[in-house]
């Protein structure tokens, strides 16, 4: 029954599939419930997002943007024929285009705001991209990041120190205290024979990681797999398949919409459009409820290309596709009945060094790390979440090594994955891989490591240095997840799904967010010349009045005829600061002049005595004296005399 | 070398470090830290440019807008990461690099 009149929305194929019916993120459902994101501000991280095209101006939200790389407040993506700059736009029409207003498409949260953080488009520091990750995280709820390193097969990097503090802020302090949601795309390096294990923002517990499908729901050749893969959504695939039809930017040769966004930069942006539409039905769900809501209601599907293994609390996973297609229905009908998780538990081994040696395959290395009962005892940690392993190893090649995982049940997560272009020498250096395929499983039990080397070199040159297990997870037990599950199955109806039934949200913290104004070193700038100039002009005009004041002093005894107020000068009547002065001169009588001077003193007053004083007479002096001829520098004192 | 001049942004193009600091005084309060820091960069020959975003202590130094020689540059390095190294207010620092993004 939806039904919109944006020209290019039945060409949306990812919302509303009209050609393979059910190969869509199936959200028409939601919408006919009036759940479109209402109330929930998504925030894209970008080359900047042009808010003023019309299917993102009425969505815009101000208030969430931010320009780093211009340091103000306006996210408007600047014109570049070599970048292009209209990645940003057409990530936020993915999520939060305006329908029914006759213009390109529909995005998935069509009811939430829209805001930008333009960062990619110039130099990009830790520290900004710090500051990126916590820009206006009392307003902005979900940050969309279609970005991350090179995905040439041979870069190790992610988040550095600062970055890392700020999305472990984000999540702590953001969205009031429920945790800021962080989506990152997991990476277009297919190709390279890259994996995305590799990159710090995929593995990072506090990233939702979304990979891509095409309209066929196999995994297109740009996508990268991982063990730390949560969803995937759909995007463009090979050149004979459909790409996602968004917004699009207006300037350089943009027309406001394109038929061809593709690559995992268009799987995340629809990854957050259906969290907004989550958000909108339980505003209090933790950034780890949302998570375990995906996890809980991605759907496996077949692909002959991906592995599914389904783990011992019944997950399935494959390291192409996650924990299956997202599904808004099943996300928005998840969270409606969701209540939290459990506080976040975890468990840290010791830093366990081996300094063993890495056998050629298809000899390995396998090093264990018990975790007993009384390991967990003190953080009540039974069930898994993430599990992440911490290895230094040396080795001259690096994309030689594969390194597997297994989980006290005995599931295997390649977490290290061999790389055909990774010849970097220095092996890893406290790099963290993760894995979410254990997620539910018991937290007890004997991890394993196996590390190979499967490269042609014919001896053997790696070395295990160290590795450290970290657990992640809850003190919910197998029961619960189970008795969790049932529960969102029995919901899937969409009985719930209306205004009268909502669960009791908690308030949220009252967090106060730093953003006063930083004098940029520019405005430092301009408030000195301001404040130079002022100066200036004061000293100017003081001068100004001194001089006229001693022209005055010097026509202070009028003996007979009226006094004349001085001439000034021509600037002064100009800027109309003549009135400003109390005339000295009067024709009135003496003691009428001595009453009306018993007020508080003026300037003049106060000039008067020392400008009398003083024998430096100025030009303006000659023209006084020839208002008032009769002056004298002795003082009247006697009544007869005209007093100025 | 960073082109940070300003936790919110780009600016001066030298270089620039980040710094977390710990209150001296123990009670950590953002004005102490902000007076630590302005103290810290002055020491170390820097201009304090703020706190880093949300992130309590951490603040970002950058060198003074001015061109200068390479080997000039080498020098004002080393004499910053001596100062700040050296401080006992300084849990941890480092010197801002560019880092590599790509759009997806």
């Amino acid at each position: 029954s939806v039904h919109f009149n944006d020209p290019k929305y039945p060409q949306q194929w990812h919302l509303n599939n009209r050609r393979s019916p059910g190969r869509d993120i199936n959200v028409t459902g939601v919408w006919e419930r009036n759940v479109t994101g209402r109330g929930v501000t998504v925030v894209v991280v970008d080359d900047g997002v042009e808010h003023t095209i019309q299917d993102i101006a009425p969505n815009y939200s101000p208030e969430g943007s931010y320009d780093l790389n211009s340091n103000d407040p306006d996210p408007m993506p600047h014109p570049d024929v070599e970048n292009g700059n209209h990645h940003g736009t057409r990530c936020a029409g993915e999520i939060a285009a305006v329908p029914n207003n006759s213009f390109c498409a529909v995005g998935v949260a069509y009811g939430s705001r829209i805001a930008g953080i333009r960062v990619l488009d110039g130099p990009l520091t830790d520290s900004m991209e710090a500051v990126a990750f916590n820009k206006h995280y009392q307003i902005n709820d979900i940050y969309s990041c279609s970005w991350g390193p090179d995905d040439d097969g041979k870069t190790v990097d992610g988040p550095h120190q600062l970055g890392k503090a700020a999305l472990q802020h984000g999540v702590i302090a953001g969205r009031q205290g429920f945790g800021s949601i962080f989506v990152v795309a997991s990476g277009n390096g297919g190709q390279h024979n890259d994996n995305c294990n590799y990159d710090g923002y995929a593995n990072s517990i506090y990233t939702v990681t979304i990979g891509a499908v095409d309209e066929e729901g196999r995994m297109p050749f740009y996508a990268e797999e991982c063990a730390s893969m949560l969803a995937v959504t759909f995007s463009g695939g090979d050149k004979m398949l459909r790409s996602i039809v968004t917004t699009d930017w207006d300037l350089q040769k943009g027309t406001g919409c394109t038929e061809g966004h593709t690559g995992t930069s268009a799987a995340a942006p629809l990854a957050a459009g259906m969290i907004a539409l989550m958000l909108q039905v339980r505003p209090c769900l933790t950034w780890r409820d949302v998570q375990h809501i995906i996890v809980f209601t991605a759907t496996r599907y077949e692909d002959r290309r991906a592995e599914w293994v389904t783990n011992e609390a019944g997950f399935s996973h494959s390291h192409q596709h996650g924990f299956g297609l997202l599904n808004a229905w099943r996300l928005v009908n998840a969270a409606k009945i969701w209540t939290s998780v459990p506080y976040l538990a975890s468990y840290v081994s010791p830093v366990l060094k081996e300094n063993k040696a890495i056998p050629q395959s298809p000899r390995s290395l396998e090093v264990l790390w018990n975790v007993s009962r009384m390991d967990l005892e003190m953080s009540g940690l039974k069930t898994l979440e993430h599990v992440a392993v911490t290895v230094s190893i040396t080795h001259p090649r690096r994309g030689s090594l594969e390194l597997k995982l297994f989980c006290p049940s005995g599931m295997m997560s390649l977490i290290g994955a061999p790389r055909s272009m990774d010849s970097d020498p220095n092996g890893f250096n406290d790099w963290t891989f993760s894995t979410v395929r254990c997620w539910g499983e018991r937290a007890r039990g004997t991890y394993r490591l196996v590390i190979r080397d499967v490269g042609d070199e014919s001896f053997q040159v790696g070395i295990l240095r160290q590795w450290q297990l970290t657990l992640y997870g809850s003190v919910w037990s197998a029961v619960d997840i189970r008795d969790r599950q049932r529960l969102l199955e029995s919901a899937m109806s969409g009985k719930y799904l209306h205004d009268d039934f909502a669960l009791p949200c908690p308030p949220g913290l009252k967090i106060p967010e730093e953003d006063g104004y930083t004098i940029t070193p520019n405005t430092l700038k301009t408030l000195v010349l301001v404040g130079c100039f002022t100066v200036f002009w004061t000293v100017y005009y003081m001068l100004e009045v001194y001089l006229s004041q001693r022209n005055v002093a010097s026509n202070q005894v009028c003996r007979s005829g009226p006094c004349h107020w001085p001439h000034r000068s021509r600037k002064a009547k100009e800027e109309g600061t003549e009135l400003e002065s109390v005339p000295l001169c009067s024709s009135k009588d003496p003691d009428e002049v001595e009453t009306e001077s018993r007020g508080p003193p003026t300037t003049s007053d106060l000039l008067a005595p020392d400008l009398l004083e003083q024998g430096d007479w100025s030009l303006s002096q000659n023209k006084s004296a020839l208002d008032c001829p009769h002056q004298h520098l002795d003082v009247p004192h006697g009544k007869e005399e005209q007093i100025c | 070398l960073a082109g940070t001049g300003g936790p919110d942004g780009q600016g001066t193009g030298g270089p620039s470090w980040a710094v977390h600091l710990e209150s001296l005084e123990g009670d950590g309060e953002e004005e102490t830290l902000e007076q630590q820091a302005d103290a810290l960069a002055q020491a170390a020959g820097l201009v304090n440019a703020g706190r880093i975003g949300e992130l309590q202590g951490h603040y970002l130094f950058v060198q003074p807008a001015g061109h200068r020689p390479a080997l000039e540059v080498e020098a004002i390095r080393q004499q910053v990461e001596a100062v700040l190294a050296g401080h006992e207010a300084v849990r941890w620092h480092s010197e801002q690099r560019l880092l590599r993004r790509a759009k997806r």
